[in-house]
């Protein structure tokens, strides 16, 4: 009884409500995907930046204490079902949510992420990330934009112009995401579009990783000179985003959909009480 | 231009590389919210010119809308949560046609929601998640957001009426409304009278209150201050006879003007970024209506 089905046109996607898991993704010409999205966090490493083991993660370098983040919990799942949008709800613990959408005739499945206030009370920093997790064989490959316009092919620990040995795996790995990341095999693109710029990576074969939120209590001594601790009512930011999946090697539907997060219609509001429906 | 270059003078700014790096200090970045919270404020002035310009019809008349902008990324908004009934104005910034979902937080209740062609649009209203009420710097009462999806032309805006159906009916608090009418109705009315009129408007002894209210007193200049109450006038109406009401309407017609030049005195006042000659300007700014 705990699974269910949520889907569009486009995309049917079987969930669980119990795990709060999303299990598989069938798509238009029934091919499926194992597919799903987890909510992870990295500590952030607090040194005294006396060595390069030293060093704390601040605002401008990412330095996680261990190379393996910790998965976030289910605590409760919601279910919307309606005619023009259906969303898996995933509230998940410490301080994350997950709300993943389908619209009617729409192209994309979305994901709605809320993060914060990020907990500090263990007074350890904490690096929150996302992973949309498949079963697709990308051979360490992965493609970022980086700059919004050029799309460049990275692969996992390596460096085109020289042979290199990363001392730190997991931010070596990590590229700019201006407008999209996507892993590919021969038949199936997965691409991830952030609404915001974001770091991202693919660490594991069919992975595409993206960084939401930081909180860290450590300067890293490169010119701040204050650990990169924002607080808001004192409790730390919330923050709140979204990010559109497309399953599709269609470059057009890709692009549409960046610009359409990106510059996305504009919204004014005005009263009408003095104006009825007929004058309007 | 002189409006628009305060967001221009913000964006130059933002090219810091601290400001796109996030690597300024904690008193800096809230220095730059206020810097571009202040200019996207003051370029909504040449937005909500323009607006007016293609939604009004008689440029003798006040601007039908008072257009505002929400803060959507938490889902609030004090308009579409107080009204029960309002315009969205959809602008599609992108050179090609666009289908978007569209959410508009609201209170409780149903909604009706009209695309500009004056159908009713097919929407769905789903419940605010938890995890979003408990922003701690939210100010909100919506509980729940209408959706819907819209196709917008290439550079061009569309007008959504939404209006609320099934009205929930409120407690009212009959004597507040006795004890505030001869203090405040003729003169600085405030929001929440204006409400109760309509909430208790099936209040035999309430109607007949305010019938009793001569009609002498619409001659002072405090009256302004009721203009554009369509169920005030309703109520002053009624039994009066036709001179009463041309009097009546005429005097309305007046005061309009005058609010005019209220309105825009308030909004220049509440730009601060502006000097006198800047103001002056913006309060004598003609609005005239242009055929394409």
């Amino acid at each position: 009884d705990d699974e269910a089905v949520i889907g569009n046109q486009f995309y049917n996607l079987d969930i669980n409500t119990a795990s709060g898991l999303i299990n598989k993704v069938t798509l238009r010409d029934h091919t499926k995907l194992n597919f799903t999205i987890n909510m992870y966090y990295y500590s952030g490493s607090c040194g005294d930046n006396q060595g390069t083991d030293r060093r704390s993660s601040g605002a401008y370098i990412f330095r996680p204490l261990a190379n393996n983040p910790v998965k976030l919990a289910t605590q409760r799942t919601e279910l919307i079902n309606g005619d023009l949008v259906k969303e898996f709800r995933v509230s998940l613990s410490p301080s994350g949510f997950t709300n993943t959408k389908v619209y009617d005739g729409l192209n994309f499945i979305e994901t709605e992420w809320i993060v914060g206030p990020i907990p500090i009370d263990d007074e350890v920093g904490k690096e929150y990330v996302i992973k949309y997790e498949t079963n697709i064989l990308n051979n360490g490959a992965f493609y970022t934009d980086s700059n919004g316009r050029q799309i460049l092919a990275r692969k996992l620990n390596f460096r085109p112009q020289w042979n290199v040995t990363l001392a730190e795996p997991i931010p070596g790995n990590y590229y700019p995401v201006t407008n999209e990341i996507y892993i590919e095999n021969k038949d199936l693109r997965v691409t991830v579009l952030p609404d915001r710029s974001e770091g991202g990576t693919s660490l594991i074969e069919g992975e595409v990783e993206l960084m939401l939120h930081r909180r860290l209590l450590c300067d890293d001594a490169f010119g701040v000179g204050e650990a990169l601790n924002e607080t808001a009512k004192g409790l730390g930011l919330v923050v709140r985003g979204k990010h559109r999946v497309l399953i599709s090697k269609d470059d057009i539907t890709i692009k549409k959909n960046v610009l359409g997060l990106h510059l996305g219609p504009q919204l004014l509001f005005s009263d009408a009480k003095n104006i009825k429906y007929d004058e309007w | 231009e002189f409006v628009l270059n305060e967001l221009k003078s913000a964006m130059g700014v933002m090219q810091h590389h601290d400001a796109i790096t996030g690597t300024e200090k904690q008193h800096v970045t809230h220095d730059y919210e206020r810097l571009l919270n202040q200019a996207i404020d003051d370029a909504l002035i040449i937005a909500k010119q323009a607006f007016n310009k293609l939604t009004q019809k008689d440029d003798t008349k006040p601007p039908l809308f008072d257009f505002q902008r929400c803060h959507l990324n938490e889902s609030s908004c004090h308009v579409s949560e107080n009204s029960d009934k309002f315009v969205v104005t959809i602008y599609n910034p992108l050179g090609w046609s666009v289908r978007e979902p569209i959410r508009i937080p609201v209170g409780n209740g149903q909604y009706e929601v009209y695309d500009s062609d004056g159908k009713q649009i097919k929407t769905q209203l789903v419940p605010i998640p938890n995890k979003v009420k408990q922003i701690p710097t939210r100010v909100s009462k919506a509980t729940q957001e209408i959706v819907f999806i819209i196709d917008l032309k290439p550079l061009s805006y569309k007008s959504i009426y939404i209006k609320k159906i099934n009205r929930t009916k409120r407690n009212t608090n009959n004597y507040d409304f006795y004890s505030n009418i001869n203090n405040n109705f003729w003169g600085h009315i405030k929001e929440p009278y204006i409400n109760k009129i309509e909430d208790v408007q099936t209040d035999k002894e309430t109607i007949d209150t305010i019938k009793a209210i001569p009609f002498a007193p619409v001659h002072s200049e405090d009256i302004s201050l009721i203009e554009d109450r369509e169920t005030n006038l309703d109520i002053l109406k009624d039994g009066k006879n036709d001179a009463e009401v041309m009097e009546l309407e005429k005097f309305l017609k007046d005061s309009r003007r005058k609010g005019k030049g209220k309105d825009n005195v308030r909004i220049v006042d509440s730009y601060p970024n502006f000097n006198e000659d800047e103001m002056r300007m913006l309060a004598d700014e003609p609005r005239t209506v242009e055929k394409f």
